[in-house]
């Protein structure tokens, strides 16, 4: 779920809110814990020109300033995850043993213009 | 249909070939909800830890599942000293995926009471533990050494026996026959054996490296 924001949501490029419910998919049954997490996504622009605070590559820069002189032809660059953190999830596998597995890259921590 | 093909991708992309519906779920082993709850606790984002590395065991893995025993206890045979438990112990391993490469196997003996009293003088309890085929019968092949053999002078209610170095590849099925013997006079060793109720679960717990792991290293 993510929650539509109370006030305008900032248009520049960073993390917004995104909570996966596990029971909301269907896997409450055999996923033990958590019941849910922040996965958070990326969204906003990447404007012309792309302060240090948007975490973009000198390609970045380059392709906003091309795209602010002819936008039909280049477009902006894309605000992607730049870094992102890893869970734990303890649940039953196909065999119903219990299973405490870490998953790489599952929570975006910052969000880029690339 | 689309969103079960969605799905289907999803759970393959976290290691699992299907959605699993757990039957009879056993309880959480504390040893796994422990380890759980302290990843919880760690603040965020998990700067400076290792992903591919279980801190609380020391060894490398992303993965540890805890296998409960499926084998039986079979009639007791006396060839040395007072045989007080023979167990067929049998693991099914069949979901450890391929190119998941174990880094810890521990064996876990739980027993009904704390501690056992303290045996005579010159008694000791005496454990041996084979590898045994799973499909044939529960005896060790002749002359076949134990892969463990311990002795101890007193027992607590829950033994860890590591077996590592002697898994490193356990196969789809694992057998293991357990004897527990005690040596020397019979004693107070006695109370053990009297009950057959002593001995109350076995489990295996198995720390492996999967894919996700070890592609990233390689890559590094």
């Amino acid at each position: 779920s993510a929650p539509s924001p109370s006030v305008t949501p900032s248009p520049l490029c960073k993390p917004r809110r995104l909570y996966i419910s596990f029971s909301d998919v269907g896997w409450e049954n055999w996923i033990i814990a958590p019941q849910g997490y922040l996965a958070n996504y990326c969204g906003g622009e990447c404007p012309f020109p792309l302060a240090a605070e948007l975490n973009s590559t000198n390609h970045a820069v380059l392709q906003t300033m091309v795209h602010s002189l002819d936008p039909r032809g280049t477009p902006q660059p894309c605000c992607v995850p730049v870094r992102l953190s890893p869970i734990s999830i303890l649940y039953y596998d196909n065999s119903d043993n219990v299973v405490l597995r870490h998953y790489e890259d599952m929570v975006v921590d910052e969000c880029g213009c690339r | 249909a689309g969103l079960s093909r969605q799905e289907s991708s999803l759970l393959q992309s976290l290691g699992l070939s299907a959605k699993p519906s757990p039957k009879n779920p056993a309880p959480v082993p504390p040893v796994l909800r422990r380890m759980f709850q302290r990843r919880e606790a760690l603040p965020r984002p998990h700067k400076d830890r290792d992903p591919c590395r279980v801190e609380e065991l020391s060894v490398p893995g992303d993965i540890v599942r805890v296998f409960a025993d499926q084998g039986r206890f079979l009639p007791e045979g006396q060839p040395q000293g007072q045989l007080c438990l023979r167990r067929l112990l049998f693991f099914n391993l069949s979901v450890l995926e391929e190119g998941e490469r174990l880094t810890m196997a521990r064996l876990e003996l739980q027993f009904q009471h704390n501690s056992y009293p303290a045996p005579s003088p010159g008694q000791v309890l005496e454990l041996r533990l084979y590898r045994v085929s799973p499909r044939g019968l529960p005896q060790p092949r002749p002359g076949r050494r134990p892969l463990l053999e311990r002795s101890f002078v007193r027992l607590h209610k829950s033994l860890p026996l590591d077996l590592s170095a002697a898994l490193k590849t356990p196969g789809r099925n694992l057998a293991l026959l357990l004897e527990i013997s005690a040596s020397g006079r019979t004693g107070s060793l006695r109370s053990l054996c009297a009950s057959s109720d002593s001995f109350v679960a076995t489990s295996l717990l198995v720390v492996t490296l999967g894919r996700q792991c070890r592609a990233g290293r390689s890559r590094r």
